[in-house]
């Protein structure tokens, strides 16, 4: 018959133990300690009919697949085996020891006195199976383990491996590169990854892979662990994987998706790739005379954006209104927000009246653009200019009449005191 | 101006003839700046009666009440290049005693600035104080000997008198002559200003600038000319800074 023991320890004896054990019997005692733990086996005492191969009276541990051990006899020799002080392990959570007699047991064998307990499994140094071991941390406890990753990934729903969040990737720049998670570390498993590359339209994005490429393949069917693909629209380029890297893709769209998934097996390095985006071209320029484009380029593309500015001592002049800079843009369709501005030379415009004082113009035609001079001076003899300058302006490149000891503040004419034209005939003694 | 000599056209520039609406003149007063004239500040009230010797804003005169003229040289006769100014503003020093005349100064503030030419012209406001011995030139339309009025401007030369004889000269009268005013004249009289000369200018000529500038403006003085009694000015130096602040003046 058979005895079904679930504690985490106990004890077993043959029949009549420590009497010798009745002839002709047959007991089974069925072992099950929770997951997680196995069970060690050891013997007390052990004194059974010996015989060959142990054919007659024995005890047999097994578990459910397996004959662990098979002892009879008082002493291990080349044909029977006993236990001795060594104990007996379960791989797993169930052991069944079975005691049998034969029909004759003339010298009173007394048969086995053995103790049993639960042992934890150390789940995290025995997993030889690769599909069942943690992914990056296993942590051990007493009756189980758990598995953890590093930082940044996150554990799958089936508690071991580790995937990364990586659905809302989103570029938005107009080159880039993207790669698989951690590259060029091994990617995660049980990933499920997607990037956006995400432009104005107008731009068309090409994708070149770069450096390794490694996703886990198969030598006959396409991709059935982990592969990349591309999406641009109602086009899809993939799905991908292997070693040799697909050429460059031209998606001729400004949005693209790209999916990468891996399952929860495998090292493979990953990917990397770089993308570009560009635009319908639009017409060189040529500069305004006196003024310059930046940047300079040989071709601008959508969305390239030159700004125009002048030299010094000019302003860019667009619909009648003076600016510092102007900025035009390559349209989608491949042509110019705007047309190139021109370069009006800064002008101070009429100088302002001085009290008390004139302004003189040394230049017949009375210039008042950039550079050009005036020049003010006060009412001699009645007046004198206070501060110690040459009352000399010149046409700043901002437009305002500067001088190098008032700035754009206009001279000061004050009255000349105590200074007559006519002095006293000498009365003097 | 008693015992004076006509003064040559255009050698005072910065005279004012302060006169009522009848073109009498009254006071007499210096160009400063391009719009302020100095002057006395006895000469903007009313004369005050003996008993009640406080000065009520009712006894000033009021901008509406008298005109500057420039570019004077003859009394009451036109000149050509006479400019009629009206007045703005009335500034009398904030320490003015017309009791004693201490801080007897005030400042006109024209409603224009009167073009300047060979004939208006602004004087200079002094630098640092006289220095001992100086020699002033003192300007005014106002009373000659036997109480004639002249016909164009008369200006006299004296020498500065040194303040503790001023003083000394005029304690037996029980007049103070305090810091703020300065004394000219000779010891045995004669040159002097008087009556219609009040706030004209006292001038002398810095030699080394080549520039005229402010002394002092005619105050007061017992009788005129008279021996031992030296005309009293007020002192300019003394109450600059009053004059720049008010201005906003530099030279």
């Amino acid at each position: 018959h058979a005895v079904e023991l679930n504690d985490m320890f106990g004890q077993i004896q043959s029949p009549g133990y420590p009497d010798s054990y009745p002839s002709d019997s047959e007991v089974t005692w069925n072992i099950t300690v929770p997951e997680g733990f196995r069970i060690k086996l050891y013997f007390m005492h052990f004194n059974l009919e010996s015989s060959y191969l142990c054919e007659y009276d024995y005890v047999k541990v097994e578990t459910e697949y397996q004959v662990l051990a098979t002892f009879c006899g008082q002493e291990t020799t080349d044909t029977e085996q006993t236990p001795g002080q060594e104990v007996v392990l379960s791989p797993g959570s169930f052991m069944s020891i079975t005691f049998r007699s034969d029909f004759s047991n003339e010298e009173r064998f007394t048969g086995f006195d053995a103790h049993y307990m639960a042992v934890d499994v150390d789940e995290c140094t025995e997993r030889e199976d690769e599909e069942l071991s943690c992914d990056h941390y296993c942590h051990n406890y007493i009756g189980g383990y758990y598995c953890s990753c590093r930082f940044g990934y996150i554990l799958h729903t089936d508690n071991r491996t580790c995937r990364v969040e990586c659905s809302d990737n989103l570029f938005t720049q107009r080159t880039g590169v993207i790669t698989s998670p951690d590259f060029p570390n091994p990617y995660p498993k049980s990933s499920e990854c997607f990037y956006t590359i995400q432009l104005e339209e107008g731009f068309m994005v090409s994708l070149q892979f770069e450096d390794v490429f490694d996703i886990e393949d198969h030598p006959e069917v396409t991709c059935p662990y982990d592969y990349i693909k591309i999406k641009a629209g109602p086009k899809v380029w993939g799905p991908f994987c292997g070693e040799k890297a697909p050429e460059q893709i031209n998606t001729q769209s400004h949005s693209v998706q790209i999916m990468f998934h891996s399952d929860n097996s495998g090292e493979n390095q990953g990917w990397r790739l770089s993308y570009r985006a560009t635009g319908n071209e639009c017409p060189e320029l040529q500069p305004p005379i006196h003024g310059k484009i930046e940047p300079s380029q040989a071709k601008y593309s959508f969305k390239d954006q030159v700004l125009i500015s002048c030299d010094t001592g000019y302003k860019v002049l667009k619909d009648d209104v003076e600016m510092d800079t102007f900025q035009i843009e390559c349209l989608k369709d491949g042509t110019w927000s705007n047309k190139i501005p021109t370069c009006k030379i800064a002008d101070c415009g009429a100088p302002a009246e001085l009290e008390h004082g004139l302004v003189t113009f040394p230049t017949r035609n009375k210039l008042t653009t950039y550079k050009s001079e005036i020049r003010y001076s006060c009412q001699q003899p009645y007046y004198k200019m206070l501060h110690n300058t040459t009352g000399v302006y010149t046409c700043s490149a901002q437009g305002v009449w500067m001088n190098e000891v008032l700035g754009r503040s206009r001279p000061t004419c004050l009255p000349v005191c105590g200074i007559p034209k006519f002095s006293r005939k000498l009365i003097a003694r | 101006i008693i015992n004076g000599r006509p003064a040559q056209r255009g050698t005072t520039p910065w005279i004012a003839m302060l006169s009522h609406p009848n073109r009498l003149p009254f006071c007499g007063g210096s160009l400063v700046g391009s719009n302020w004239v100095v002057t006395a500040a006895h000469c903007l009230h009313q004369s005050l009666d003996s008993e009640d010797s406080s000065l009520h804003d009712s006894d000033l005169l009021s901008p509406s009440d008298f005109q500057i003229i420039m570019g004077k040289h003859w009394r009451v006769r036109s000149d050509e290049n006479e400019q009629q100014l009206s007045v703005k503003h009335i500034f009398l020093h904030p320490q003015y005693d017309p009791n004693t005349f201490e801080n007897d100064l005030a400042l006109v503030e024209l409603a224009e600035s009167p073009v300047l030419n060979d004939f208006v012209m602004p004087i200079c406001l002094p630098e640092g104080p006289l220095h001992e011995g100086a020699v002033v030139i003192v300007s005014g339309w106002g009373k000659q000997f036997f109480q004639r009025f002249p016909e164009t401007l008369m200006e006299i030369e004296i020498p500065i008198v040194d303040h503790d004889i001023c003083q000394k000269a005029y304690a037996p009268l029980k007049k103070k002559v305090t810091r703020d005013m300065i004394c000219a004249g000779e010891k045995e009289g004669g040159k002097d200003a008087c009556s219609g000369d009040s706030g004209g200018p006292m001038v002398t000529l810095d030699i080394e600038k080549g520039q005229w500038y402010l002394v002092g403006t005619v105050s007061w003085g017992e009788d005129c000319g008279k021996k031992d009694r030296y005309g009293v000015y007020s002192y300019i130096y003394h109450n600059k800074d009053w004059i720049v602040r008010v201005t906003g003046m530099r030279n």
